[in-house]
């Protein structure tokens, strides 16, 4: 499957301030099927990580795919990750190209 | 074509 996605890139994102400080749109049964970021909040850990950019589609979250999940249910995943204490940190895989794979 | 409540829904964390 790797394969398919030449151009991901993992991101990890340190929890650094109180909030994750991005924004997304899209989801499955959307024109945007895998969530884009729209927001990327000054002063959030997104843009304290300096690796995240707007435009940019999540394609997974913690190793988990959010192809095929609707909108809510792709932002419960990022919301819990941020939140959860397992972990200090998120990981990202995100490309730059828009494409539905 | 999709439903129109999932068009514009965006997400802040």
């Amino acid at each position: 499957p790797g394969l398919l996605e030449p151009t991901s890139t993992l991101v990890r994102v340190a929890k650094s301030a109180s909030t994750l400080g991005i924004a997304i749109e899209g989801g499955a049964n959307t024109r945007q099927p895998l969530p884009r970021i729209v927001t990327i909040q000054r002063g959030g850990s997104a843009h304290n990580c300096g690796q995240l950019k707007v435009g940019q589609i999540i394609l997974e979250v913690n190793g988990v795919s959010l192809r095929g999940r609707e909108h809510r249910d792709a932002a419960r995943l990022i919301a819990e990750a941020f939140k959860t204490k397992e972990r200090d940190h998120v990981d990202f895989l995100v490309t730059d190209f828009n494409v539905a794979l | 074509s999709p439903p129109k409540e999932y068009e514009d829904e965006v997400t802040f964390f």
